[in-house]
């Protein structure tokens, strides 16, 4: 999956790559404060052929709220909402919305679902149909951070560790090894790293073509940027 | 059939045709059949076409073709029927219909005299919206030709443009060997089933003349379903929604079983429903709560509470349960505002869940002749002490009780009203009326369509919606250039409030569904037209005078200008016998019609036993 980060008040974006193997689930999001966890299971194209690269995406997403003891289970099928003992599921192929306090979601058929949990967050979740006959590619879902302003300094994860502004300085603009492509040096956390210009995009309002969004990208898994390494963010369970 | 002649195939009258043409789309069942009998004697005799159609049906059409002149049958006011029916008994002619209320079904009967080798073809149509039951739709044809037929033959086409979940048949009338001649294909969307035994595979045995088609063939299926606004279909000007999700958490339930055991339930009845009570309780979700009233001219609570139906709580209902006796007269006033006070007083303490569907169940065989026995004031106090709040479901247990007053009180508080037949089977039909209710799934579901687009819309507001249950709404689309039809559901489920929403564009329903080619292309309509007159039906119980002739004027009109025979309308066919025209009467019977019980037939030595009199005639309405 491409991760894409805003830096410096917005003005700007990183992105990079996290390679995992299909099956694996990572942590996105964990604030202990809140109790608020998400996690993502990623999956493969539908033949792996030996000696290649192997692409993975998000196929399900695991998102859990414990205080308002709320689970959310989305998949590329099925979106599975958990509150309490009871279980409801609902077809991407329905337009609904469910509400209880201050805890809400909204599907728009085939396209995208908006998940609000109280003040603390409001994601939206992106579905990817692909063509069901197509020999490799599979749906996948795209996850998108809204509001994330009342987590809590404390909250990590691939994702939730940048939910607080970090600054990133960009110089040395240059010509790069990809022809048509500038790299630059970044120094963030403490790290001086060799990025590449590059354009990511955002699904949100065009679910088939996107919007650019460029970006700094962050070679080799976003090694330095983000703490630690990748399987430092593998969890057993998307719950 | 061909009535007594027939078993004799020396009578000369043969059955050679006979076939049952059913087809649905989107749960509204046209239904066709025709039979061809042919008298092979030198003298003319009287064939009878006998046929058992389902109850919630409406016969649309009947005609007999006699010598190339066929008959045809018309729908009239009631009134106006009875008066032509009235003159034809009075010349003294035979108005040959008979017709009988069963559990499910009813009865059509006619006869006609043939000539010498002459032929009659009798011809039937039906119209049913077919209910979603427990999980499941069930299309009922009962099989019974009076002898063998050359063409016999049954074909049911089902088209649900929502999917086919599953297609099975019950035919437990044919041996074993003989259930691999029913065919059965199902693709996505269509299924078709098809029965069309030979001679020989309908002999009885390899020499005689019976036949083994005598029974219930049954055809029950379902259609695949998800957690969405269900499916809109739009055709000619008329929409259908239907509404039946999955997916969802059941609502706890708070239910008073109000109970009779007076006097006239002591033996089989009063068995029978300690018998279901027992199994109801151990069928009990234990987020549930329960209480239990018994009445006979004074009335007791279990130990005077509602409980959760914990295993202990229900351990020890049960233990009370088995000590029900029958005795004394009939008080059901007062255990009916008893049970309203307890939930009053349940919710007030808190005692019950926030969100949770209060229901009463009375079960009860008989008028009320204790305490305050006049049915309408009952029914006023009942009302009056719920006010909208709780549902009351009524069961009538056996041939004694007064329906119509059971109806009235269950209508009136958002309930049904059901007969719970002196059988057997009492306790299985206890049962499977509370499973029907057992698990709400939705509470307080409005389905909006937009207001200036549409009109004519039959109920879109319901109280609650019942797991295997379905919702389903018509209405005609008013605004000729409308593009797309929106429809939206808000309810509440167990924990949280749900919309969903459902968007169809117009021009592509419509030519799905005409491209399809698969029905009569008015099914719209007419599925409306059913469900419209239906619904008015039930609110006709308990509207008051004035609004009681507005929905009568507006059925009649409706059954008129769809031709169906409603409780409000007959069928008047003019019929050739010997030189004179007569005429003979088809009505739909009602549910507080005494429900005949099977009575022997004696003849003495001696006495000319009188095989057919000369009209039977039950009135309807």
């Amino acid at each position: 999956p491409h991760f894409v980060i805003s830096i410096n008040d917005h003005s700007d974006a990183i992105c990079f790559n996290i390679d995992g193997k299909p099956g694996a689930i990572l942590n996105l999001v964990t604030d202990p404060y809140t109790d608020f966890v998400v996690n993502g299971e990623l999956i493969g194209e539908k033949k792996i052929e030996i000696n290649k690269k192997i692409n993975t995406y998000f196929g399900k997403f695991g998102i859990v709220n414990n205080k308002m003891d709320v689970k959310v289970e989305v998949s590329t099928k099925t979106i599975t909402v958990f509150h309490g003992e009871d279980k409801i599921v609902f077809p991407w192929s329905a337009t609904a919305s469910l509400t209880k306090e201050s805890f809400s979601i909204s599907i728009i058929k085939e396209r995208n679902l908006t998940l609000t949990m109280g003040d603390d967050a409001t994601f939206v979740i992106v579905l990817h149909r692909v063509w069901k006959n197509h020999p490799l590619h599979r749906d996948f879902l795209g996850f998108y951070t809204l509001d994330s302003h009342r987590f809590s300094s404390m909250t990590h994860g691939l994702l939730g560790q940048f939910y607080h502004e970090i600054s990133a300085e960009i110089y040395n603009i240059h010509p790069g090894l990809d022809e048509g492509k500038s790299d630059a040096t970044m120094i963030v956390k403490g790290h001086k790293l060799r990025v590449t210009r590059g354009y990511q995009k955002d699904y949100r309002f065009d679910p088939k073509r996107g919007t650019n969004v460029p970006c700094w990208f962050v070679h080799y898994n976003g090694k330095g940027f983000i703490d630690g390494s990748p399987t430092d963010y593998v969890v057993s369970s998307l719950f | 059939s061909i009535g007594e002649h027939g078993k004799n195939p020396e009578s000369g009258l043969e059955i050679y045709s006979m076939k049952i043409d059913c087809k649905v789309t989107s749960r509204f069942a046209h239904n066709m059949v025709i039979s061809r009998v042919v008298n092979r004697a030198n003298e003319s005799k009287e064939a009878f076409f006998e046929i058992e159609l389902p109850k919630t049906a409406f016969i649309t059409n009947f005609s007999m073709t006699l010598d190339g002149v066929t008959y045809v049958g018309a729908v009239k006011e009631k009134e106006v029927a009875q008066q032509q029916y009235q003159k034809a008994v009075s010349r003294g002619q035979t108005a040959g219909l008979v017709k009988a209320s069963g559990r499910k079904m009813e009865k059509f009967k006619v006869s006609v005299n043939i000539g010498p080798t002459k032929k009659v073809t009798f011809e039937l149509t039906y119209e049913e919206l077919l209910k979603r039951h427990l999980g499941k739709y069930e299309i009922q044809i009962r099989v019974k030709p009076k002898q063998l037929v050359k063409h016999f033959q049954i074909d049911v086409h089902i088209f649900e443009p929502q999917g086919i979940a599953f297609l099975d048949f019950d035919a437990k009338f044919l041996p074993n060997n003989l259930t691999s001649i029913v065919k059965k294909t199902l693709t996505a969307t269509r299924g078709h089933v098809s029965f069309k035994p030979t001679l020989e595979q309908q002999r009885k045995c390899p020499d005689c003349d019976e036949t083994v088609l005598d029974g219930d063939f049954i055809i029950k299926y379902d259609v695949n379903r998800d957690l969405s606004a269900g499916t809109v279909q739009i055709v000619n000007g008329y929409f259908v929604h239907h509404f039946a999700p999955a997916n969802l958490t059941r609502i706890p339930k708070n239910v008073i079983f109000v109970i009779d055991h007076s006097g006239s339930m002591s033996g089989t009845k009063m068995r029978q429903t300690n018998e279901a009570l027992l199994k109801i309780l151990d069928d009990m979700n234990t987020k549930d709560y329960f209480a239990i009233i018994i009445f006979d001219d004074t009335s007791e609570t279990w130990k005077n509470s509602i409980f959760q139906a914990t295993p202990n709580n229900v351990a020890e209902a049960k233990v009370f349960v088995r000590t029900i006796s029958a005795r004394g007269g009939t008080d059901i006033n007062a255990p009916m505002l008893k049970a309203v006070r307890l939930l009053d007083k349940s919710h007030q303490d808190k005692l019950l869940p926030e969100r949770s569907v209060s229901m009463i169940i009375l079960l009860t065989d008989g008028d009320p002749n204790s305490g305050e026995s006049n049915p309408t004031k009952i029914q006023e106090n009942v009302k009056s002490a719920i006010n909208g709040r709780y549902n009351v479901y009524c069961l009538g247990f056996g041939y004694d009780v007064k329906y119509s007053f059971l109806e009235k009180m269950s209508l009136d508080n958002d309930g049904v009203a059901r007969r719970i037949y002196e059988d057997s089977d009492a306790p299985l039909q206890l049962q499977g009326f509370y499973d029907e209710v057992a698990n709400p799934l939705l509470l307080d579901i409005e389905l909006h369509y937009p207001e200036n687009a549409i009109s004519e819309l039959t109920q879109a507001n319901f109280r609650q919606y019942y797991d295997g249950s379905e919702i389903v709404v018509a209405g005609k689309i008013s605004d000729d250039d409308l593009k797309s039809l929106i429809a939206e559901v808000f309810a509440q489920t167990a924990n949280e409030n749900l919309t969903l929403k459902a968007e169809v564009q117009v021009s592509e329903v419509e030519n799905i569904t005409q491209q399809q080619l698969y029905i009569f292309g008015d099914f719209t309509e007419r599925l409306w037209a059913y469900l419209t007159i239906q619904q008015l039906l039930e609110k006709r119980v308990s509207a008051e005078t004035n609004e009681k002739k507005n929905l009568t004027d507006r059925i009649l009109e409706l059954s008129l200008k769809y031709s169906f025979v409603t409780p409000l309308t007959s069928m008047v066919v003019t019929k050739p016998e010997e030189n004179k025209n007569d005429s003979f009467v088809a009505d739909k019977p009602s549910e507080d019609e005494k429900v005949p019980i099977q009575q022997r037939q004696y003849s003495y030595p001696g006495h000319a036993y009188s095989k057919r009199p000369s009209f039977t005639y039950v009135d309807s309405d």
